[in-house]
């Protein structure tokens, strides 16, 4: 794209390549391009470079109404971390125990996931790491259970935020979505208002199917923003053009690898840059 | 789906006598939306298209009465063709034991699928040994060895102290002392462009010479499954794929996409997060679930 001298068909080929190569899907690049189409035409446009300057700009307009940061401005701050299997839920869960006991913050931890083999060692091990404290019952425990002592044991402790680990679940499961309702609906029992975010995780290598996520973990648990996880591979994870212009929910951070310090706050304008890199 | 999608398009083209090349066009770019919507890599939707246009343009539709039921005919055809037959097994070693290694992203669904496949094997009579490969991932290992427990197969491990070579070759000697005909390894996840952990695999597969190395993929990938499956590949190769989580409501076009770019079967699909929720590859299916 960058050694073109003319604006042609071609290269709004080539455009159209870079955009479905990077997950933005079908309905949202052809809904983009035209909108470039008529700029083009509007603004008399002839130098291909300002054609993919004007392209770039549009996304991070959409990206950029919606992306918003976490801030503990509550007594504590409650954040719940639901998504689809192997995502990056509880890892993600340990960065962040990670940045907020950095910023000097108290954390506690709640185990959560009650279901899969070995997740709440999973997440002690996360603890341990970030110098932490965490919830636990045994597993098979009542998840809502947890996620009710935890709060109740951070109000108690004096904890800036709790994070909650949920178990893994497809969308499609409509008793495990019916069980994360619970469960929140429990937390609100232990503090009004709580989960005060409800964090959704999900794949960057994940195509089409992150729509439908996003939108039945709306639907089921009212989602305040969404983590985009494994940056670090080759995938773009475009589909998030589609969710902050389709659903309104705001992108807040990034995962970059599976390291503590491996979390960014979303950048739009880096997420773009990387997309047609 | 694609067969309503087809038949309007169709429609809007009655009237004029005989379709002609411009009307299957009309058609193959419906064929082309519909399995982009479903994931399958756009390289491969390019190359997909133009074999179904050498048999789109002759006369078997351009001369139909149902031409929208006769490309929807051939694309269901050409799709079976190319993911491949049936070949839902594990290729067990004249010398026993055979050594399974399963391999591919973060959170793909590796350590599960190690497990299902080892219930799968001793049910079909096998002895098997799963083995500890992940050194990395927190609680990686006690999580293999629940699963062992709960189907009662055993679980090799050294530790997160050893390499994975070390442990596979471990795994080995113990696989002949408690007489277990198969070894299958778990490995960590990681990245296919992780220069450090790829040669880390090759140098497992240069110890103990697996036969067979199945790359574990989840079925909701998107665009990125023909980097993955190809960088695998051409660095280690793959003999195998398990497309996981597709009891989900994803297209499944990435299982399209590594088919096409290593020409692997895919020889198990993952259908739930039970030990059970293993089942054998049906090429029709996912070809229909494919075009939606
Ligand atoms: N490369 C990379 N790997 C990641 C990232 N985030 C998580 N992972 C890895 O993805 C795998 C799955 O992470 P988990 O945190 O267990 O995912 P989960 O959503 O909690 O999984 P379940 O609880 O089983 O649903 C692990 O191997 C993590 O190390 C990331 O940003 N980059
Ligand atoms: N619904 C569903 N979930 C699955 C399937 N296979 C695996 N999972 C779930 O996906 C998540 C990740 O599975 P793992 O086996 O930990 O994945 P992994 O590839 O070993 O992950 P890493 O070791 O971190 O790379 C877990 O929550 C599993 O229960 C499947 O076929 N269907
Ligand atoms: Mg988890
Ligand atoms: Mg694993």
């Amino acid at each position: 794209v960058n050694f073109r001298t003319q604006i042609d068909e071609e290269l709004y080929e080539e455009l159209e390549e870079i955009l479905i190569g990077a997950d933005v899907g079908v309905t949202t690049t052809m809904n983009l391009l035209e909108r470039i189409r008529k700029l083009v035409r509007e603004r008399k446009i002839k130098d291909p470079k300002e054609l993919t300057e004007l392209l770039k700009e549009e996304i991070a307009a959409i990206l950029k109404d919606e992306s918003d940061d976490i801030v503990l401005n509550q007594e504590p701050k409650v954040i719940m971390v639901v998504g689809v299997n192997g995502v990056g839920k509880t890892t993600t869960i340990g960065k962040l125990a990670h940045r907020f006991q950095e910023e000097g913050k108290k954390v506690l931890l709640a185990a959560g996931d009650t279901f899969r083999a070995a997740a709440i060692d999973q997440l002690e091990v996360w603890a341990g790491r970030a110098n932490v404290e965490i919830i636990k019952h045994s597993a098979g425990a009542d998840a809502a259970a947890v996620a009710y002592d935890a709060i109740v044991a951070a109000k108690s402790r004096g904890a800036d935020v709790v994070l909650v680990d949920t178990a893994g679940r497809l969308h499609t499961k409509t008793n495990l979505m019916t069980e994360l309702s619970k469960v929140k609906r429990v937390m609100g029992k232990a503090m009004e208002d709580a989960p005060h975010e409800v964090l959704l995780v999900l794949d960057a290598t994940t195509g089409q199917n992150a729509l439908s996520q996003t939108k039945i973990f709306t639907e089921a648990v009212d989602i305040t923003g969404v983590v985009l996880t494994k940056l670090d591979g080759t995938a773009k994870g475009g589909i998030v053009i589609a969710i902050a212009s389709e659903m309104g929910v705001p992108i807040k951070l990034i995962g970059v690898g599976e390291k503590a310090e491996d979390l960014r706050d979303f950048d739009p304008e880096e997420f773009v840059e990387a997309l047609f890199s | 789906g694609l067969t309503e999608k087809l038949q309007s398009t169709f429609k809007r083209l009655r009237g004029k006598g005989k379709l002609s090349e411009k009307d299957v066009n009309a058609a193959l770019r419906e064929v082309k939306m519909a399995l982009l919507e479903a994931d399958v890599n756009f390289k491969v939707v390019k190359d997909f298209i133009s074999i179904l246009k050498e048999r789109a343009i002759g006369a078997e539709v351009l001369e139909s009465l149902t031409p929208a039921q006769h490309v929807v005919k051939i694309v269901n055809e050409e799709l079976t063709r190319l993911m491949g037959g049936e070949q839902s097994k594990i290729n067990i070693a004249s010398k026993p034991p055979t050594i399974v290694m399963l391999v591919g992203l973060q959170g793909a669904g590796k350590t599960t699928s190690a497990g299902k496949l080892a219930k799968l094997m001793h049910k079909q009579g096998r002895r098997p040994l799963l083995v500890a490969g992940d050194i990395y991932r927190p609680a990686a290992i006690k999580q293999l060895q629940v699963l062992g427990e709960q189907l009662d197969i055993p679980v090799f491990t050294m530790g997160d102290k050893h390499s994975p070579v070390d442990i596979a070759k471990g795994a080995l000697q113990q696989a002949k002392s408690i007489n277990c005909d198969m070894l299958i390894i778990d490995t960590a996840g990681r990245l296919h462009i992780d220069e450090v952990l790829m040669e880390e695999l090759k140098a497992v597969k240069d110890h103990i010479h697996p036969h067979e190395i199945l790359l574990v993929v989840d079925a909701m990938t998107g665009q990125d499954a023909v980097n993955v499956a190809e960088t695998f590949n051409e660095q280690l190769g793959i003999d195998g794929v398990i497309l996981t989580k597709l009891d989900g409501d994803t297209r499944g076009g990435a299982a399209l996409s590594v088919r096409a770019v290593t020409n692997r079967p895919i020889k198990f699909v993952g259908m739930g997060e039970k030990l059970d929720a293993l089942e054998p590859f049906h090429p029709e299916r996912l070809s229909s679930r494919i075009l939606g």
